[in-house]
């Protein structure tokens, strides 16, 4: 059920994700 | 409150968590730059829970023979499963000079008097090439039993590492070697062998002005 070598971005992954911080 | 909101089981909480450069200005003064830094925080239980990630979504990330990241959450416990997605800071000057320190630090508590072991692997495309083991005796203290692992040295293989990423000209070009750049943490009960807290963590560059930044996630199959 691994996903292999798919990007990241192809994944199932939430919004936030890719969403940096403003500040921590 | 802190139990879903923050890194922490129902055994063992993460207070905070830097890996640092440290370089001396004159003799009595350094500079402290953080690559990435998890500080302390306070959730309420008004606090969202963190958000979810499958846990399938990342299996190939990390270790996957035996003692791999699917049979350790296969074993449990599974509230102690956790991703951190970290923005590093990279925006420091980096020589190679022997009077820089390169570090990592940590701290953990928890209701139990234990002996705690910390192991952390570092995996390019999934598998590891380096891992550190250390072991940490609590120290009771306000009524709570903390576990520090202080200024413990970065090995060559990072120290390298940073200073080839920091070597390439754009910040996608790093972003796309961090792909498949990942680290496990795992912290045990050293007699027991119960895992108290497992946390992968996968990178990117940071292209904030504030510094290191992060998001926490829970690691779930559903």
């Amino acid at each position: 059920s691994a996903p292999g070598h798919i990007p990241m971005r192809k994944r199932q992954l939430p919004a936030s994700f890719w969403e940096e911080p403003r500040s921590s | 409150s802190w139990q879903g909101r923050s890194i922490a089981s129902s055994k063992l909480r993460m207070l905070e968590f830097s890996a640092f450069l440290e370089q001396p200005q004159d003799p009595e003064n350094f500079n402290k730059h953080l690559f990435v830094h998890i500080g302390q925080s306070n959730p309420a239980y008004s606090d969202p829970y963190l958000e979810a990630v499958d846990i399938r979504q990342i299996y190939d990330k990390f270790p996957e023979k035996k003692g791999g990241l699917k049979e350790l959450f296969e074993k449990g416990p599974v509230n102690a499963f956790f991703l951190v997605k970290f923005w590093a800071d990279l925006s420091v000057n980096l020589q190679d000079d022997s009077s820089f320190f390169y570090g990592v630090s940590s701290q953990y508590e928890s209701s139990e008097n234990m002996i705690i072991t910390s192991s952390t692997k570092v995996c390019s495309f999934g598998k590891q090439v380096v891992e550190k083991v250390e072991t940490e005796y609590a120290r009771f203290e306000n009524g709570r039993y903390v576990f520090r692992i202080h200024r413990s040295p970065l090995c060559e293989y990072m120290i390298n590492f940073i200073h080839k990423l920091k070597h390439l000209p754009e910040k996608y070009m790093m972003n796309s070697v961090l792909e498949n750049f990942t680290i496990l943490q795992v912290v045990t009960n050293r007699d027991t062998l119960e895992t108290l807290l497992c946390v992968a963590y996968v990178f990117e560059v940071s292209t904030s002005e504030h510094g290191a930044q992060h998001h926490i996630y829970r690691l779930v199959k559903d």
